[in-house]
């Protein structure tokens, strides 16, 4: 027996029947992942049922527990760090991810008591002088694609198209609608005819006189704007990087509210401003208008607040509680649905061309998204996610009853991503 | 993180950027 072991020869050949039948499942899977990523199932009222789709890596990244990942994430960021260690601390983050610790505003690094608040940093005045075309900028960071809408399918990657309504929200009756109350002021910013008339608290304002912020006029009509706060028309808008918030802080006057909401109206142009509420998700353009989209992706190293990309009022937001998938160019090009799937805040509203709404969408590590303007919101909190496309809704018609929502200048500072 | 604009515009409406490209708040991504 020892010799027949030892000595018989041993010869390899490969079994035609394992390879075949690898063979076959390999095709039988490709021909299933193809079919799986055309097919497109619905809901009883008929709108796609969004499911995660694309290669196995999506999937494994699927498996894993994203949002609880991203609150420790955020909890670790939230520890205070020694102040001697700040310094270098921070620095080190800036070199690894490409952070200009030069416009930052503290500049001294020991004023951030942790990652979360340094990478909610601000910054200095004029550190982003405001272009004046109709549509600029809200972040720093990588355009990943823009272009034009058809059939309410927005290219996310060459190929890989999400819908709008998916995108939006569907307006469904019986979705909680919150209405946040930002701020309450007796303030009425009313179009009489072709001269603007302001009230507030008895006393007429004209138009010129809130935009040149001047005295009230007791009853007189007469524009008496002083010169100094008067705006030349025409003249480009005043360099942000006062961070100004949209929410109005108790200490800023009615006045100065108004004077806001009356710029906003002017740039919007009054019929714009004073445009009934449009239907929501955009579908009805104008005649001679098209609907655009772009996609803006904020790298780690970028500065994470966003700003008004124009003016235009906010008339309501739909927060969709959904997974935390990266969102990194990676992911974009593999992960069908990418932006239908994360946790994201749909802003709703007009511009002087029409429909306009803003929707920053998280990421695993910045899960959280604040609005100045929105003290009710809250993102990434516990709970199991609700099925992809349901939303909760708050409206912001007390910010500005004339304007029918909450008014924005361009590069006006709205909120910002946070760690966790 | 990622920010997503969707909004009507006149037909004539042109993005300046190329795909890719950096930008920072408030530099013009398009006009009409």
């Amino acid at each position: 027996l020892m010799n027949a072991w030892t000595e018989t020869p041993t010869k390899w050949y490969p079994l035609p029947l394992a390879v075949g039948a690898l063979l076959l499942v390999a095709i039988q899977y490709r021909k299933k992942a193809k079919r799986a990523s055309k097919e497109v199932h619905v809901d009883e009222e008929g709108h796609e049922i969004i499911r995660l789709k694309g290669p196995w890596q999506v999937h494994v990244i699927g498996a894993l527990p994203l949002r609880n990942m991203s609150r420790l994430w955020g909890y670790v960021n939230s520890l205070e760090l020694p102040v001697w260690f700040r310094p270098f601390g921070f620095r080190l983050y800036a070199l690894a991810f490409g952070c200009n610790l030069d416009e930052i505003e503290p500049s001294n690094l020991k004023e951030y008591p942790s990652l979360g608040a340094f990478f909610y940093r601000k910054l200095k005045d004029g550190a982003r002088p405001v272009d004046p075309a109709v549509l600029v900028s809200p972040a720093d960071g990588t355009v990943l694609h823009y272009g034009t809408i058809k059939d309410l399918h927005i290219e996310q990657v060459k190929g890989i198209t999400y819908s709008l309504d998916a995108l939006l929200g569907v307006e469904r009756p019986g979705t909680p609608v919150i209405c946040t109350h930002a701020h309450e002021h007796n303030r009425d910013l009313s179009i009489v005819d072709d001269r603007e008339f302001a009230n507030v608290n008895g006393i007429d304002y004209s138009l010129d006189q809130l935009i040149g912020a001047a005295t009230p006029s007791s009853g007189s009509t007469t524009p008496t704007t002083d010169s100094s706060s008067a705006v030349e028309p025409g003249a480009p808008p005043k360099k942000f990087g006062t961070q100004v918030d949209a929410s109005v802080e108790p200490e800023q006057s009615v006045q100065e509210t108004l004077v806001h909401d009356a710029s906003v109206a002017l740039e919007m142009g009054v019929g714009a401003s004073m445009e009934k509420r449009r239907s929501a998700s955009g579908k009805t353009v104008k005649p001679g208008n098209a609907l655009f989209f772009s996609v803006i992706y904020l790298a780690p190293g970028d500065y994470h607040r966003f700003h008004s990309p124009t003016a235009w009022v906010v008339e309501k937001r739909r927060h969709f509680v959904g997974e935390l998938y990266s969102v990194s160019p990676y992911m974009a090009k593999r992960l069908e649905n990418l932006f239908v799937l994360n946790e994201r805040v749909a802003l709703l509203g007009r511009w002087k061309h029409g429909f306009f709404s803003m929707i920053p969408v998280g990421a695993t590590n910045v899960g959280s998204i604040k609005i100045n303007f929105d003290q009710a919101l809250r993102t990434n909190v516990r709970g199991r996610p609700p099925p992809p496309g349901t939303y909760s809704e708050a409206v912001y018609s007390a910010a500005s009853p004339v304007l029918n929502g909450q008014p924005l200048i361009a590069a006006q500072e709205m909120g910002g991503f946070c760690l966790g | 993180s990622t920010i997503v604009l969707v909004f009507e515009a006149p037909a004539d409406f042109e993005f300046v950027v190329k795909a890719g490209q950096k930008v920072k708040v408030g530099e013009r991504l398009g006009d009409v």
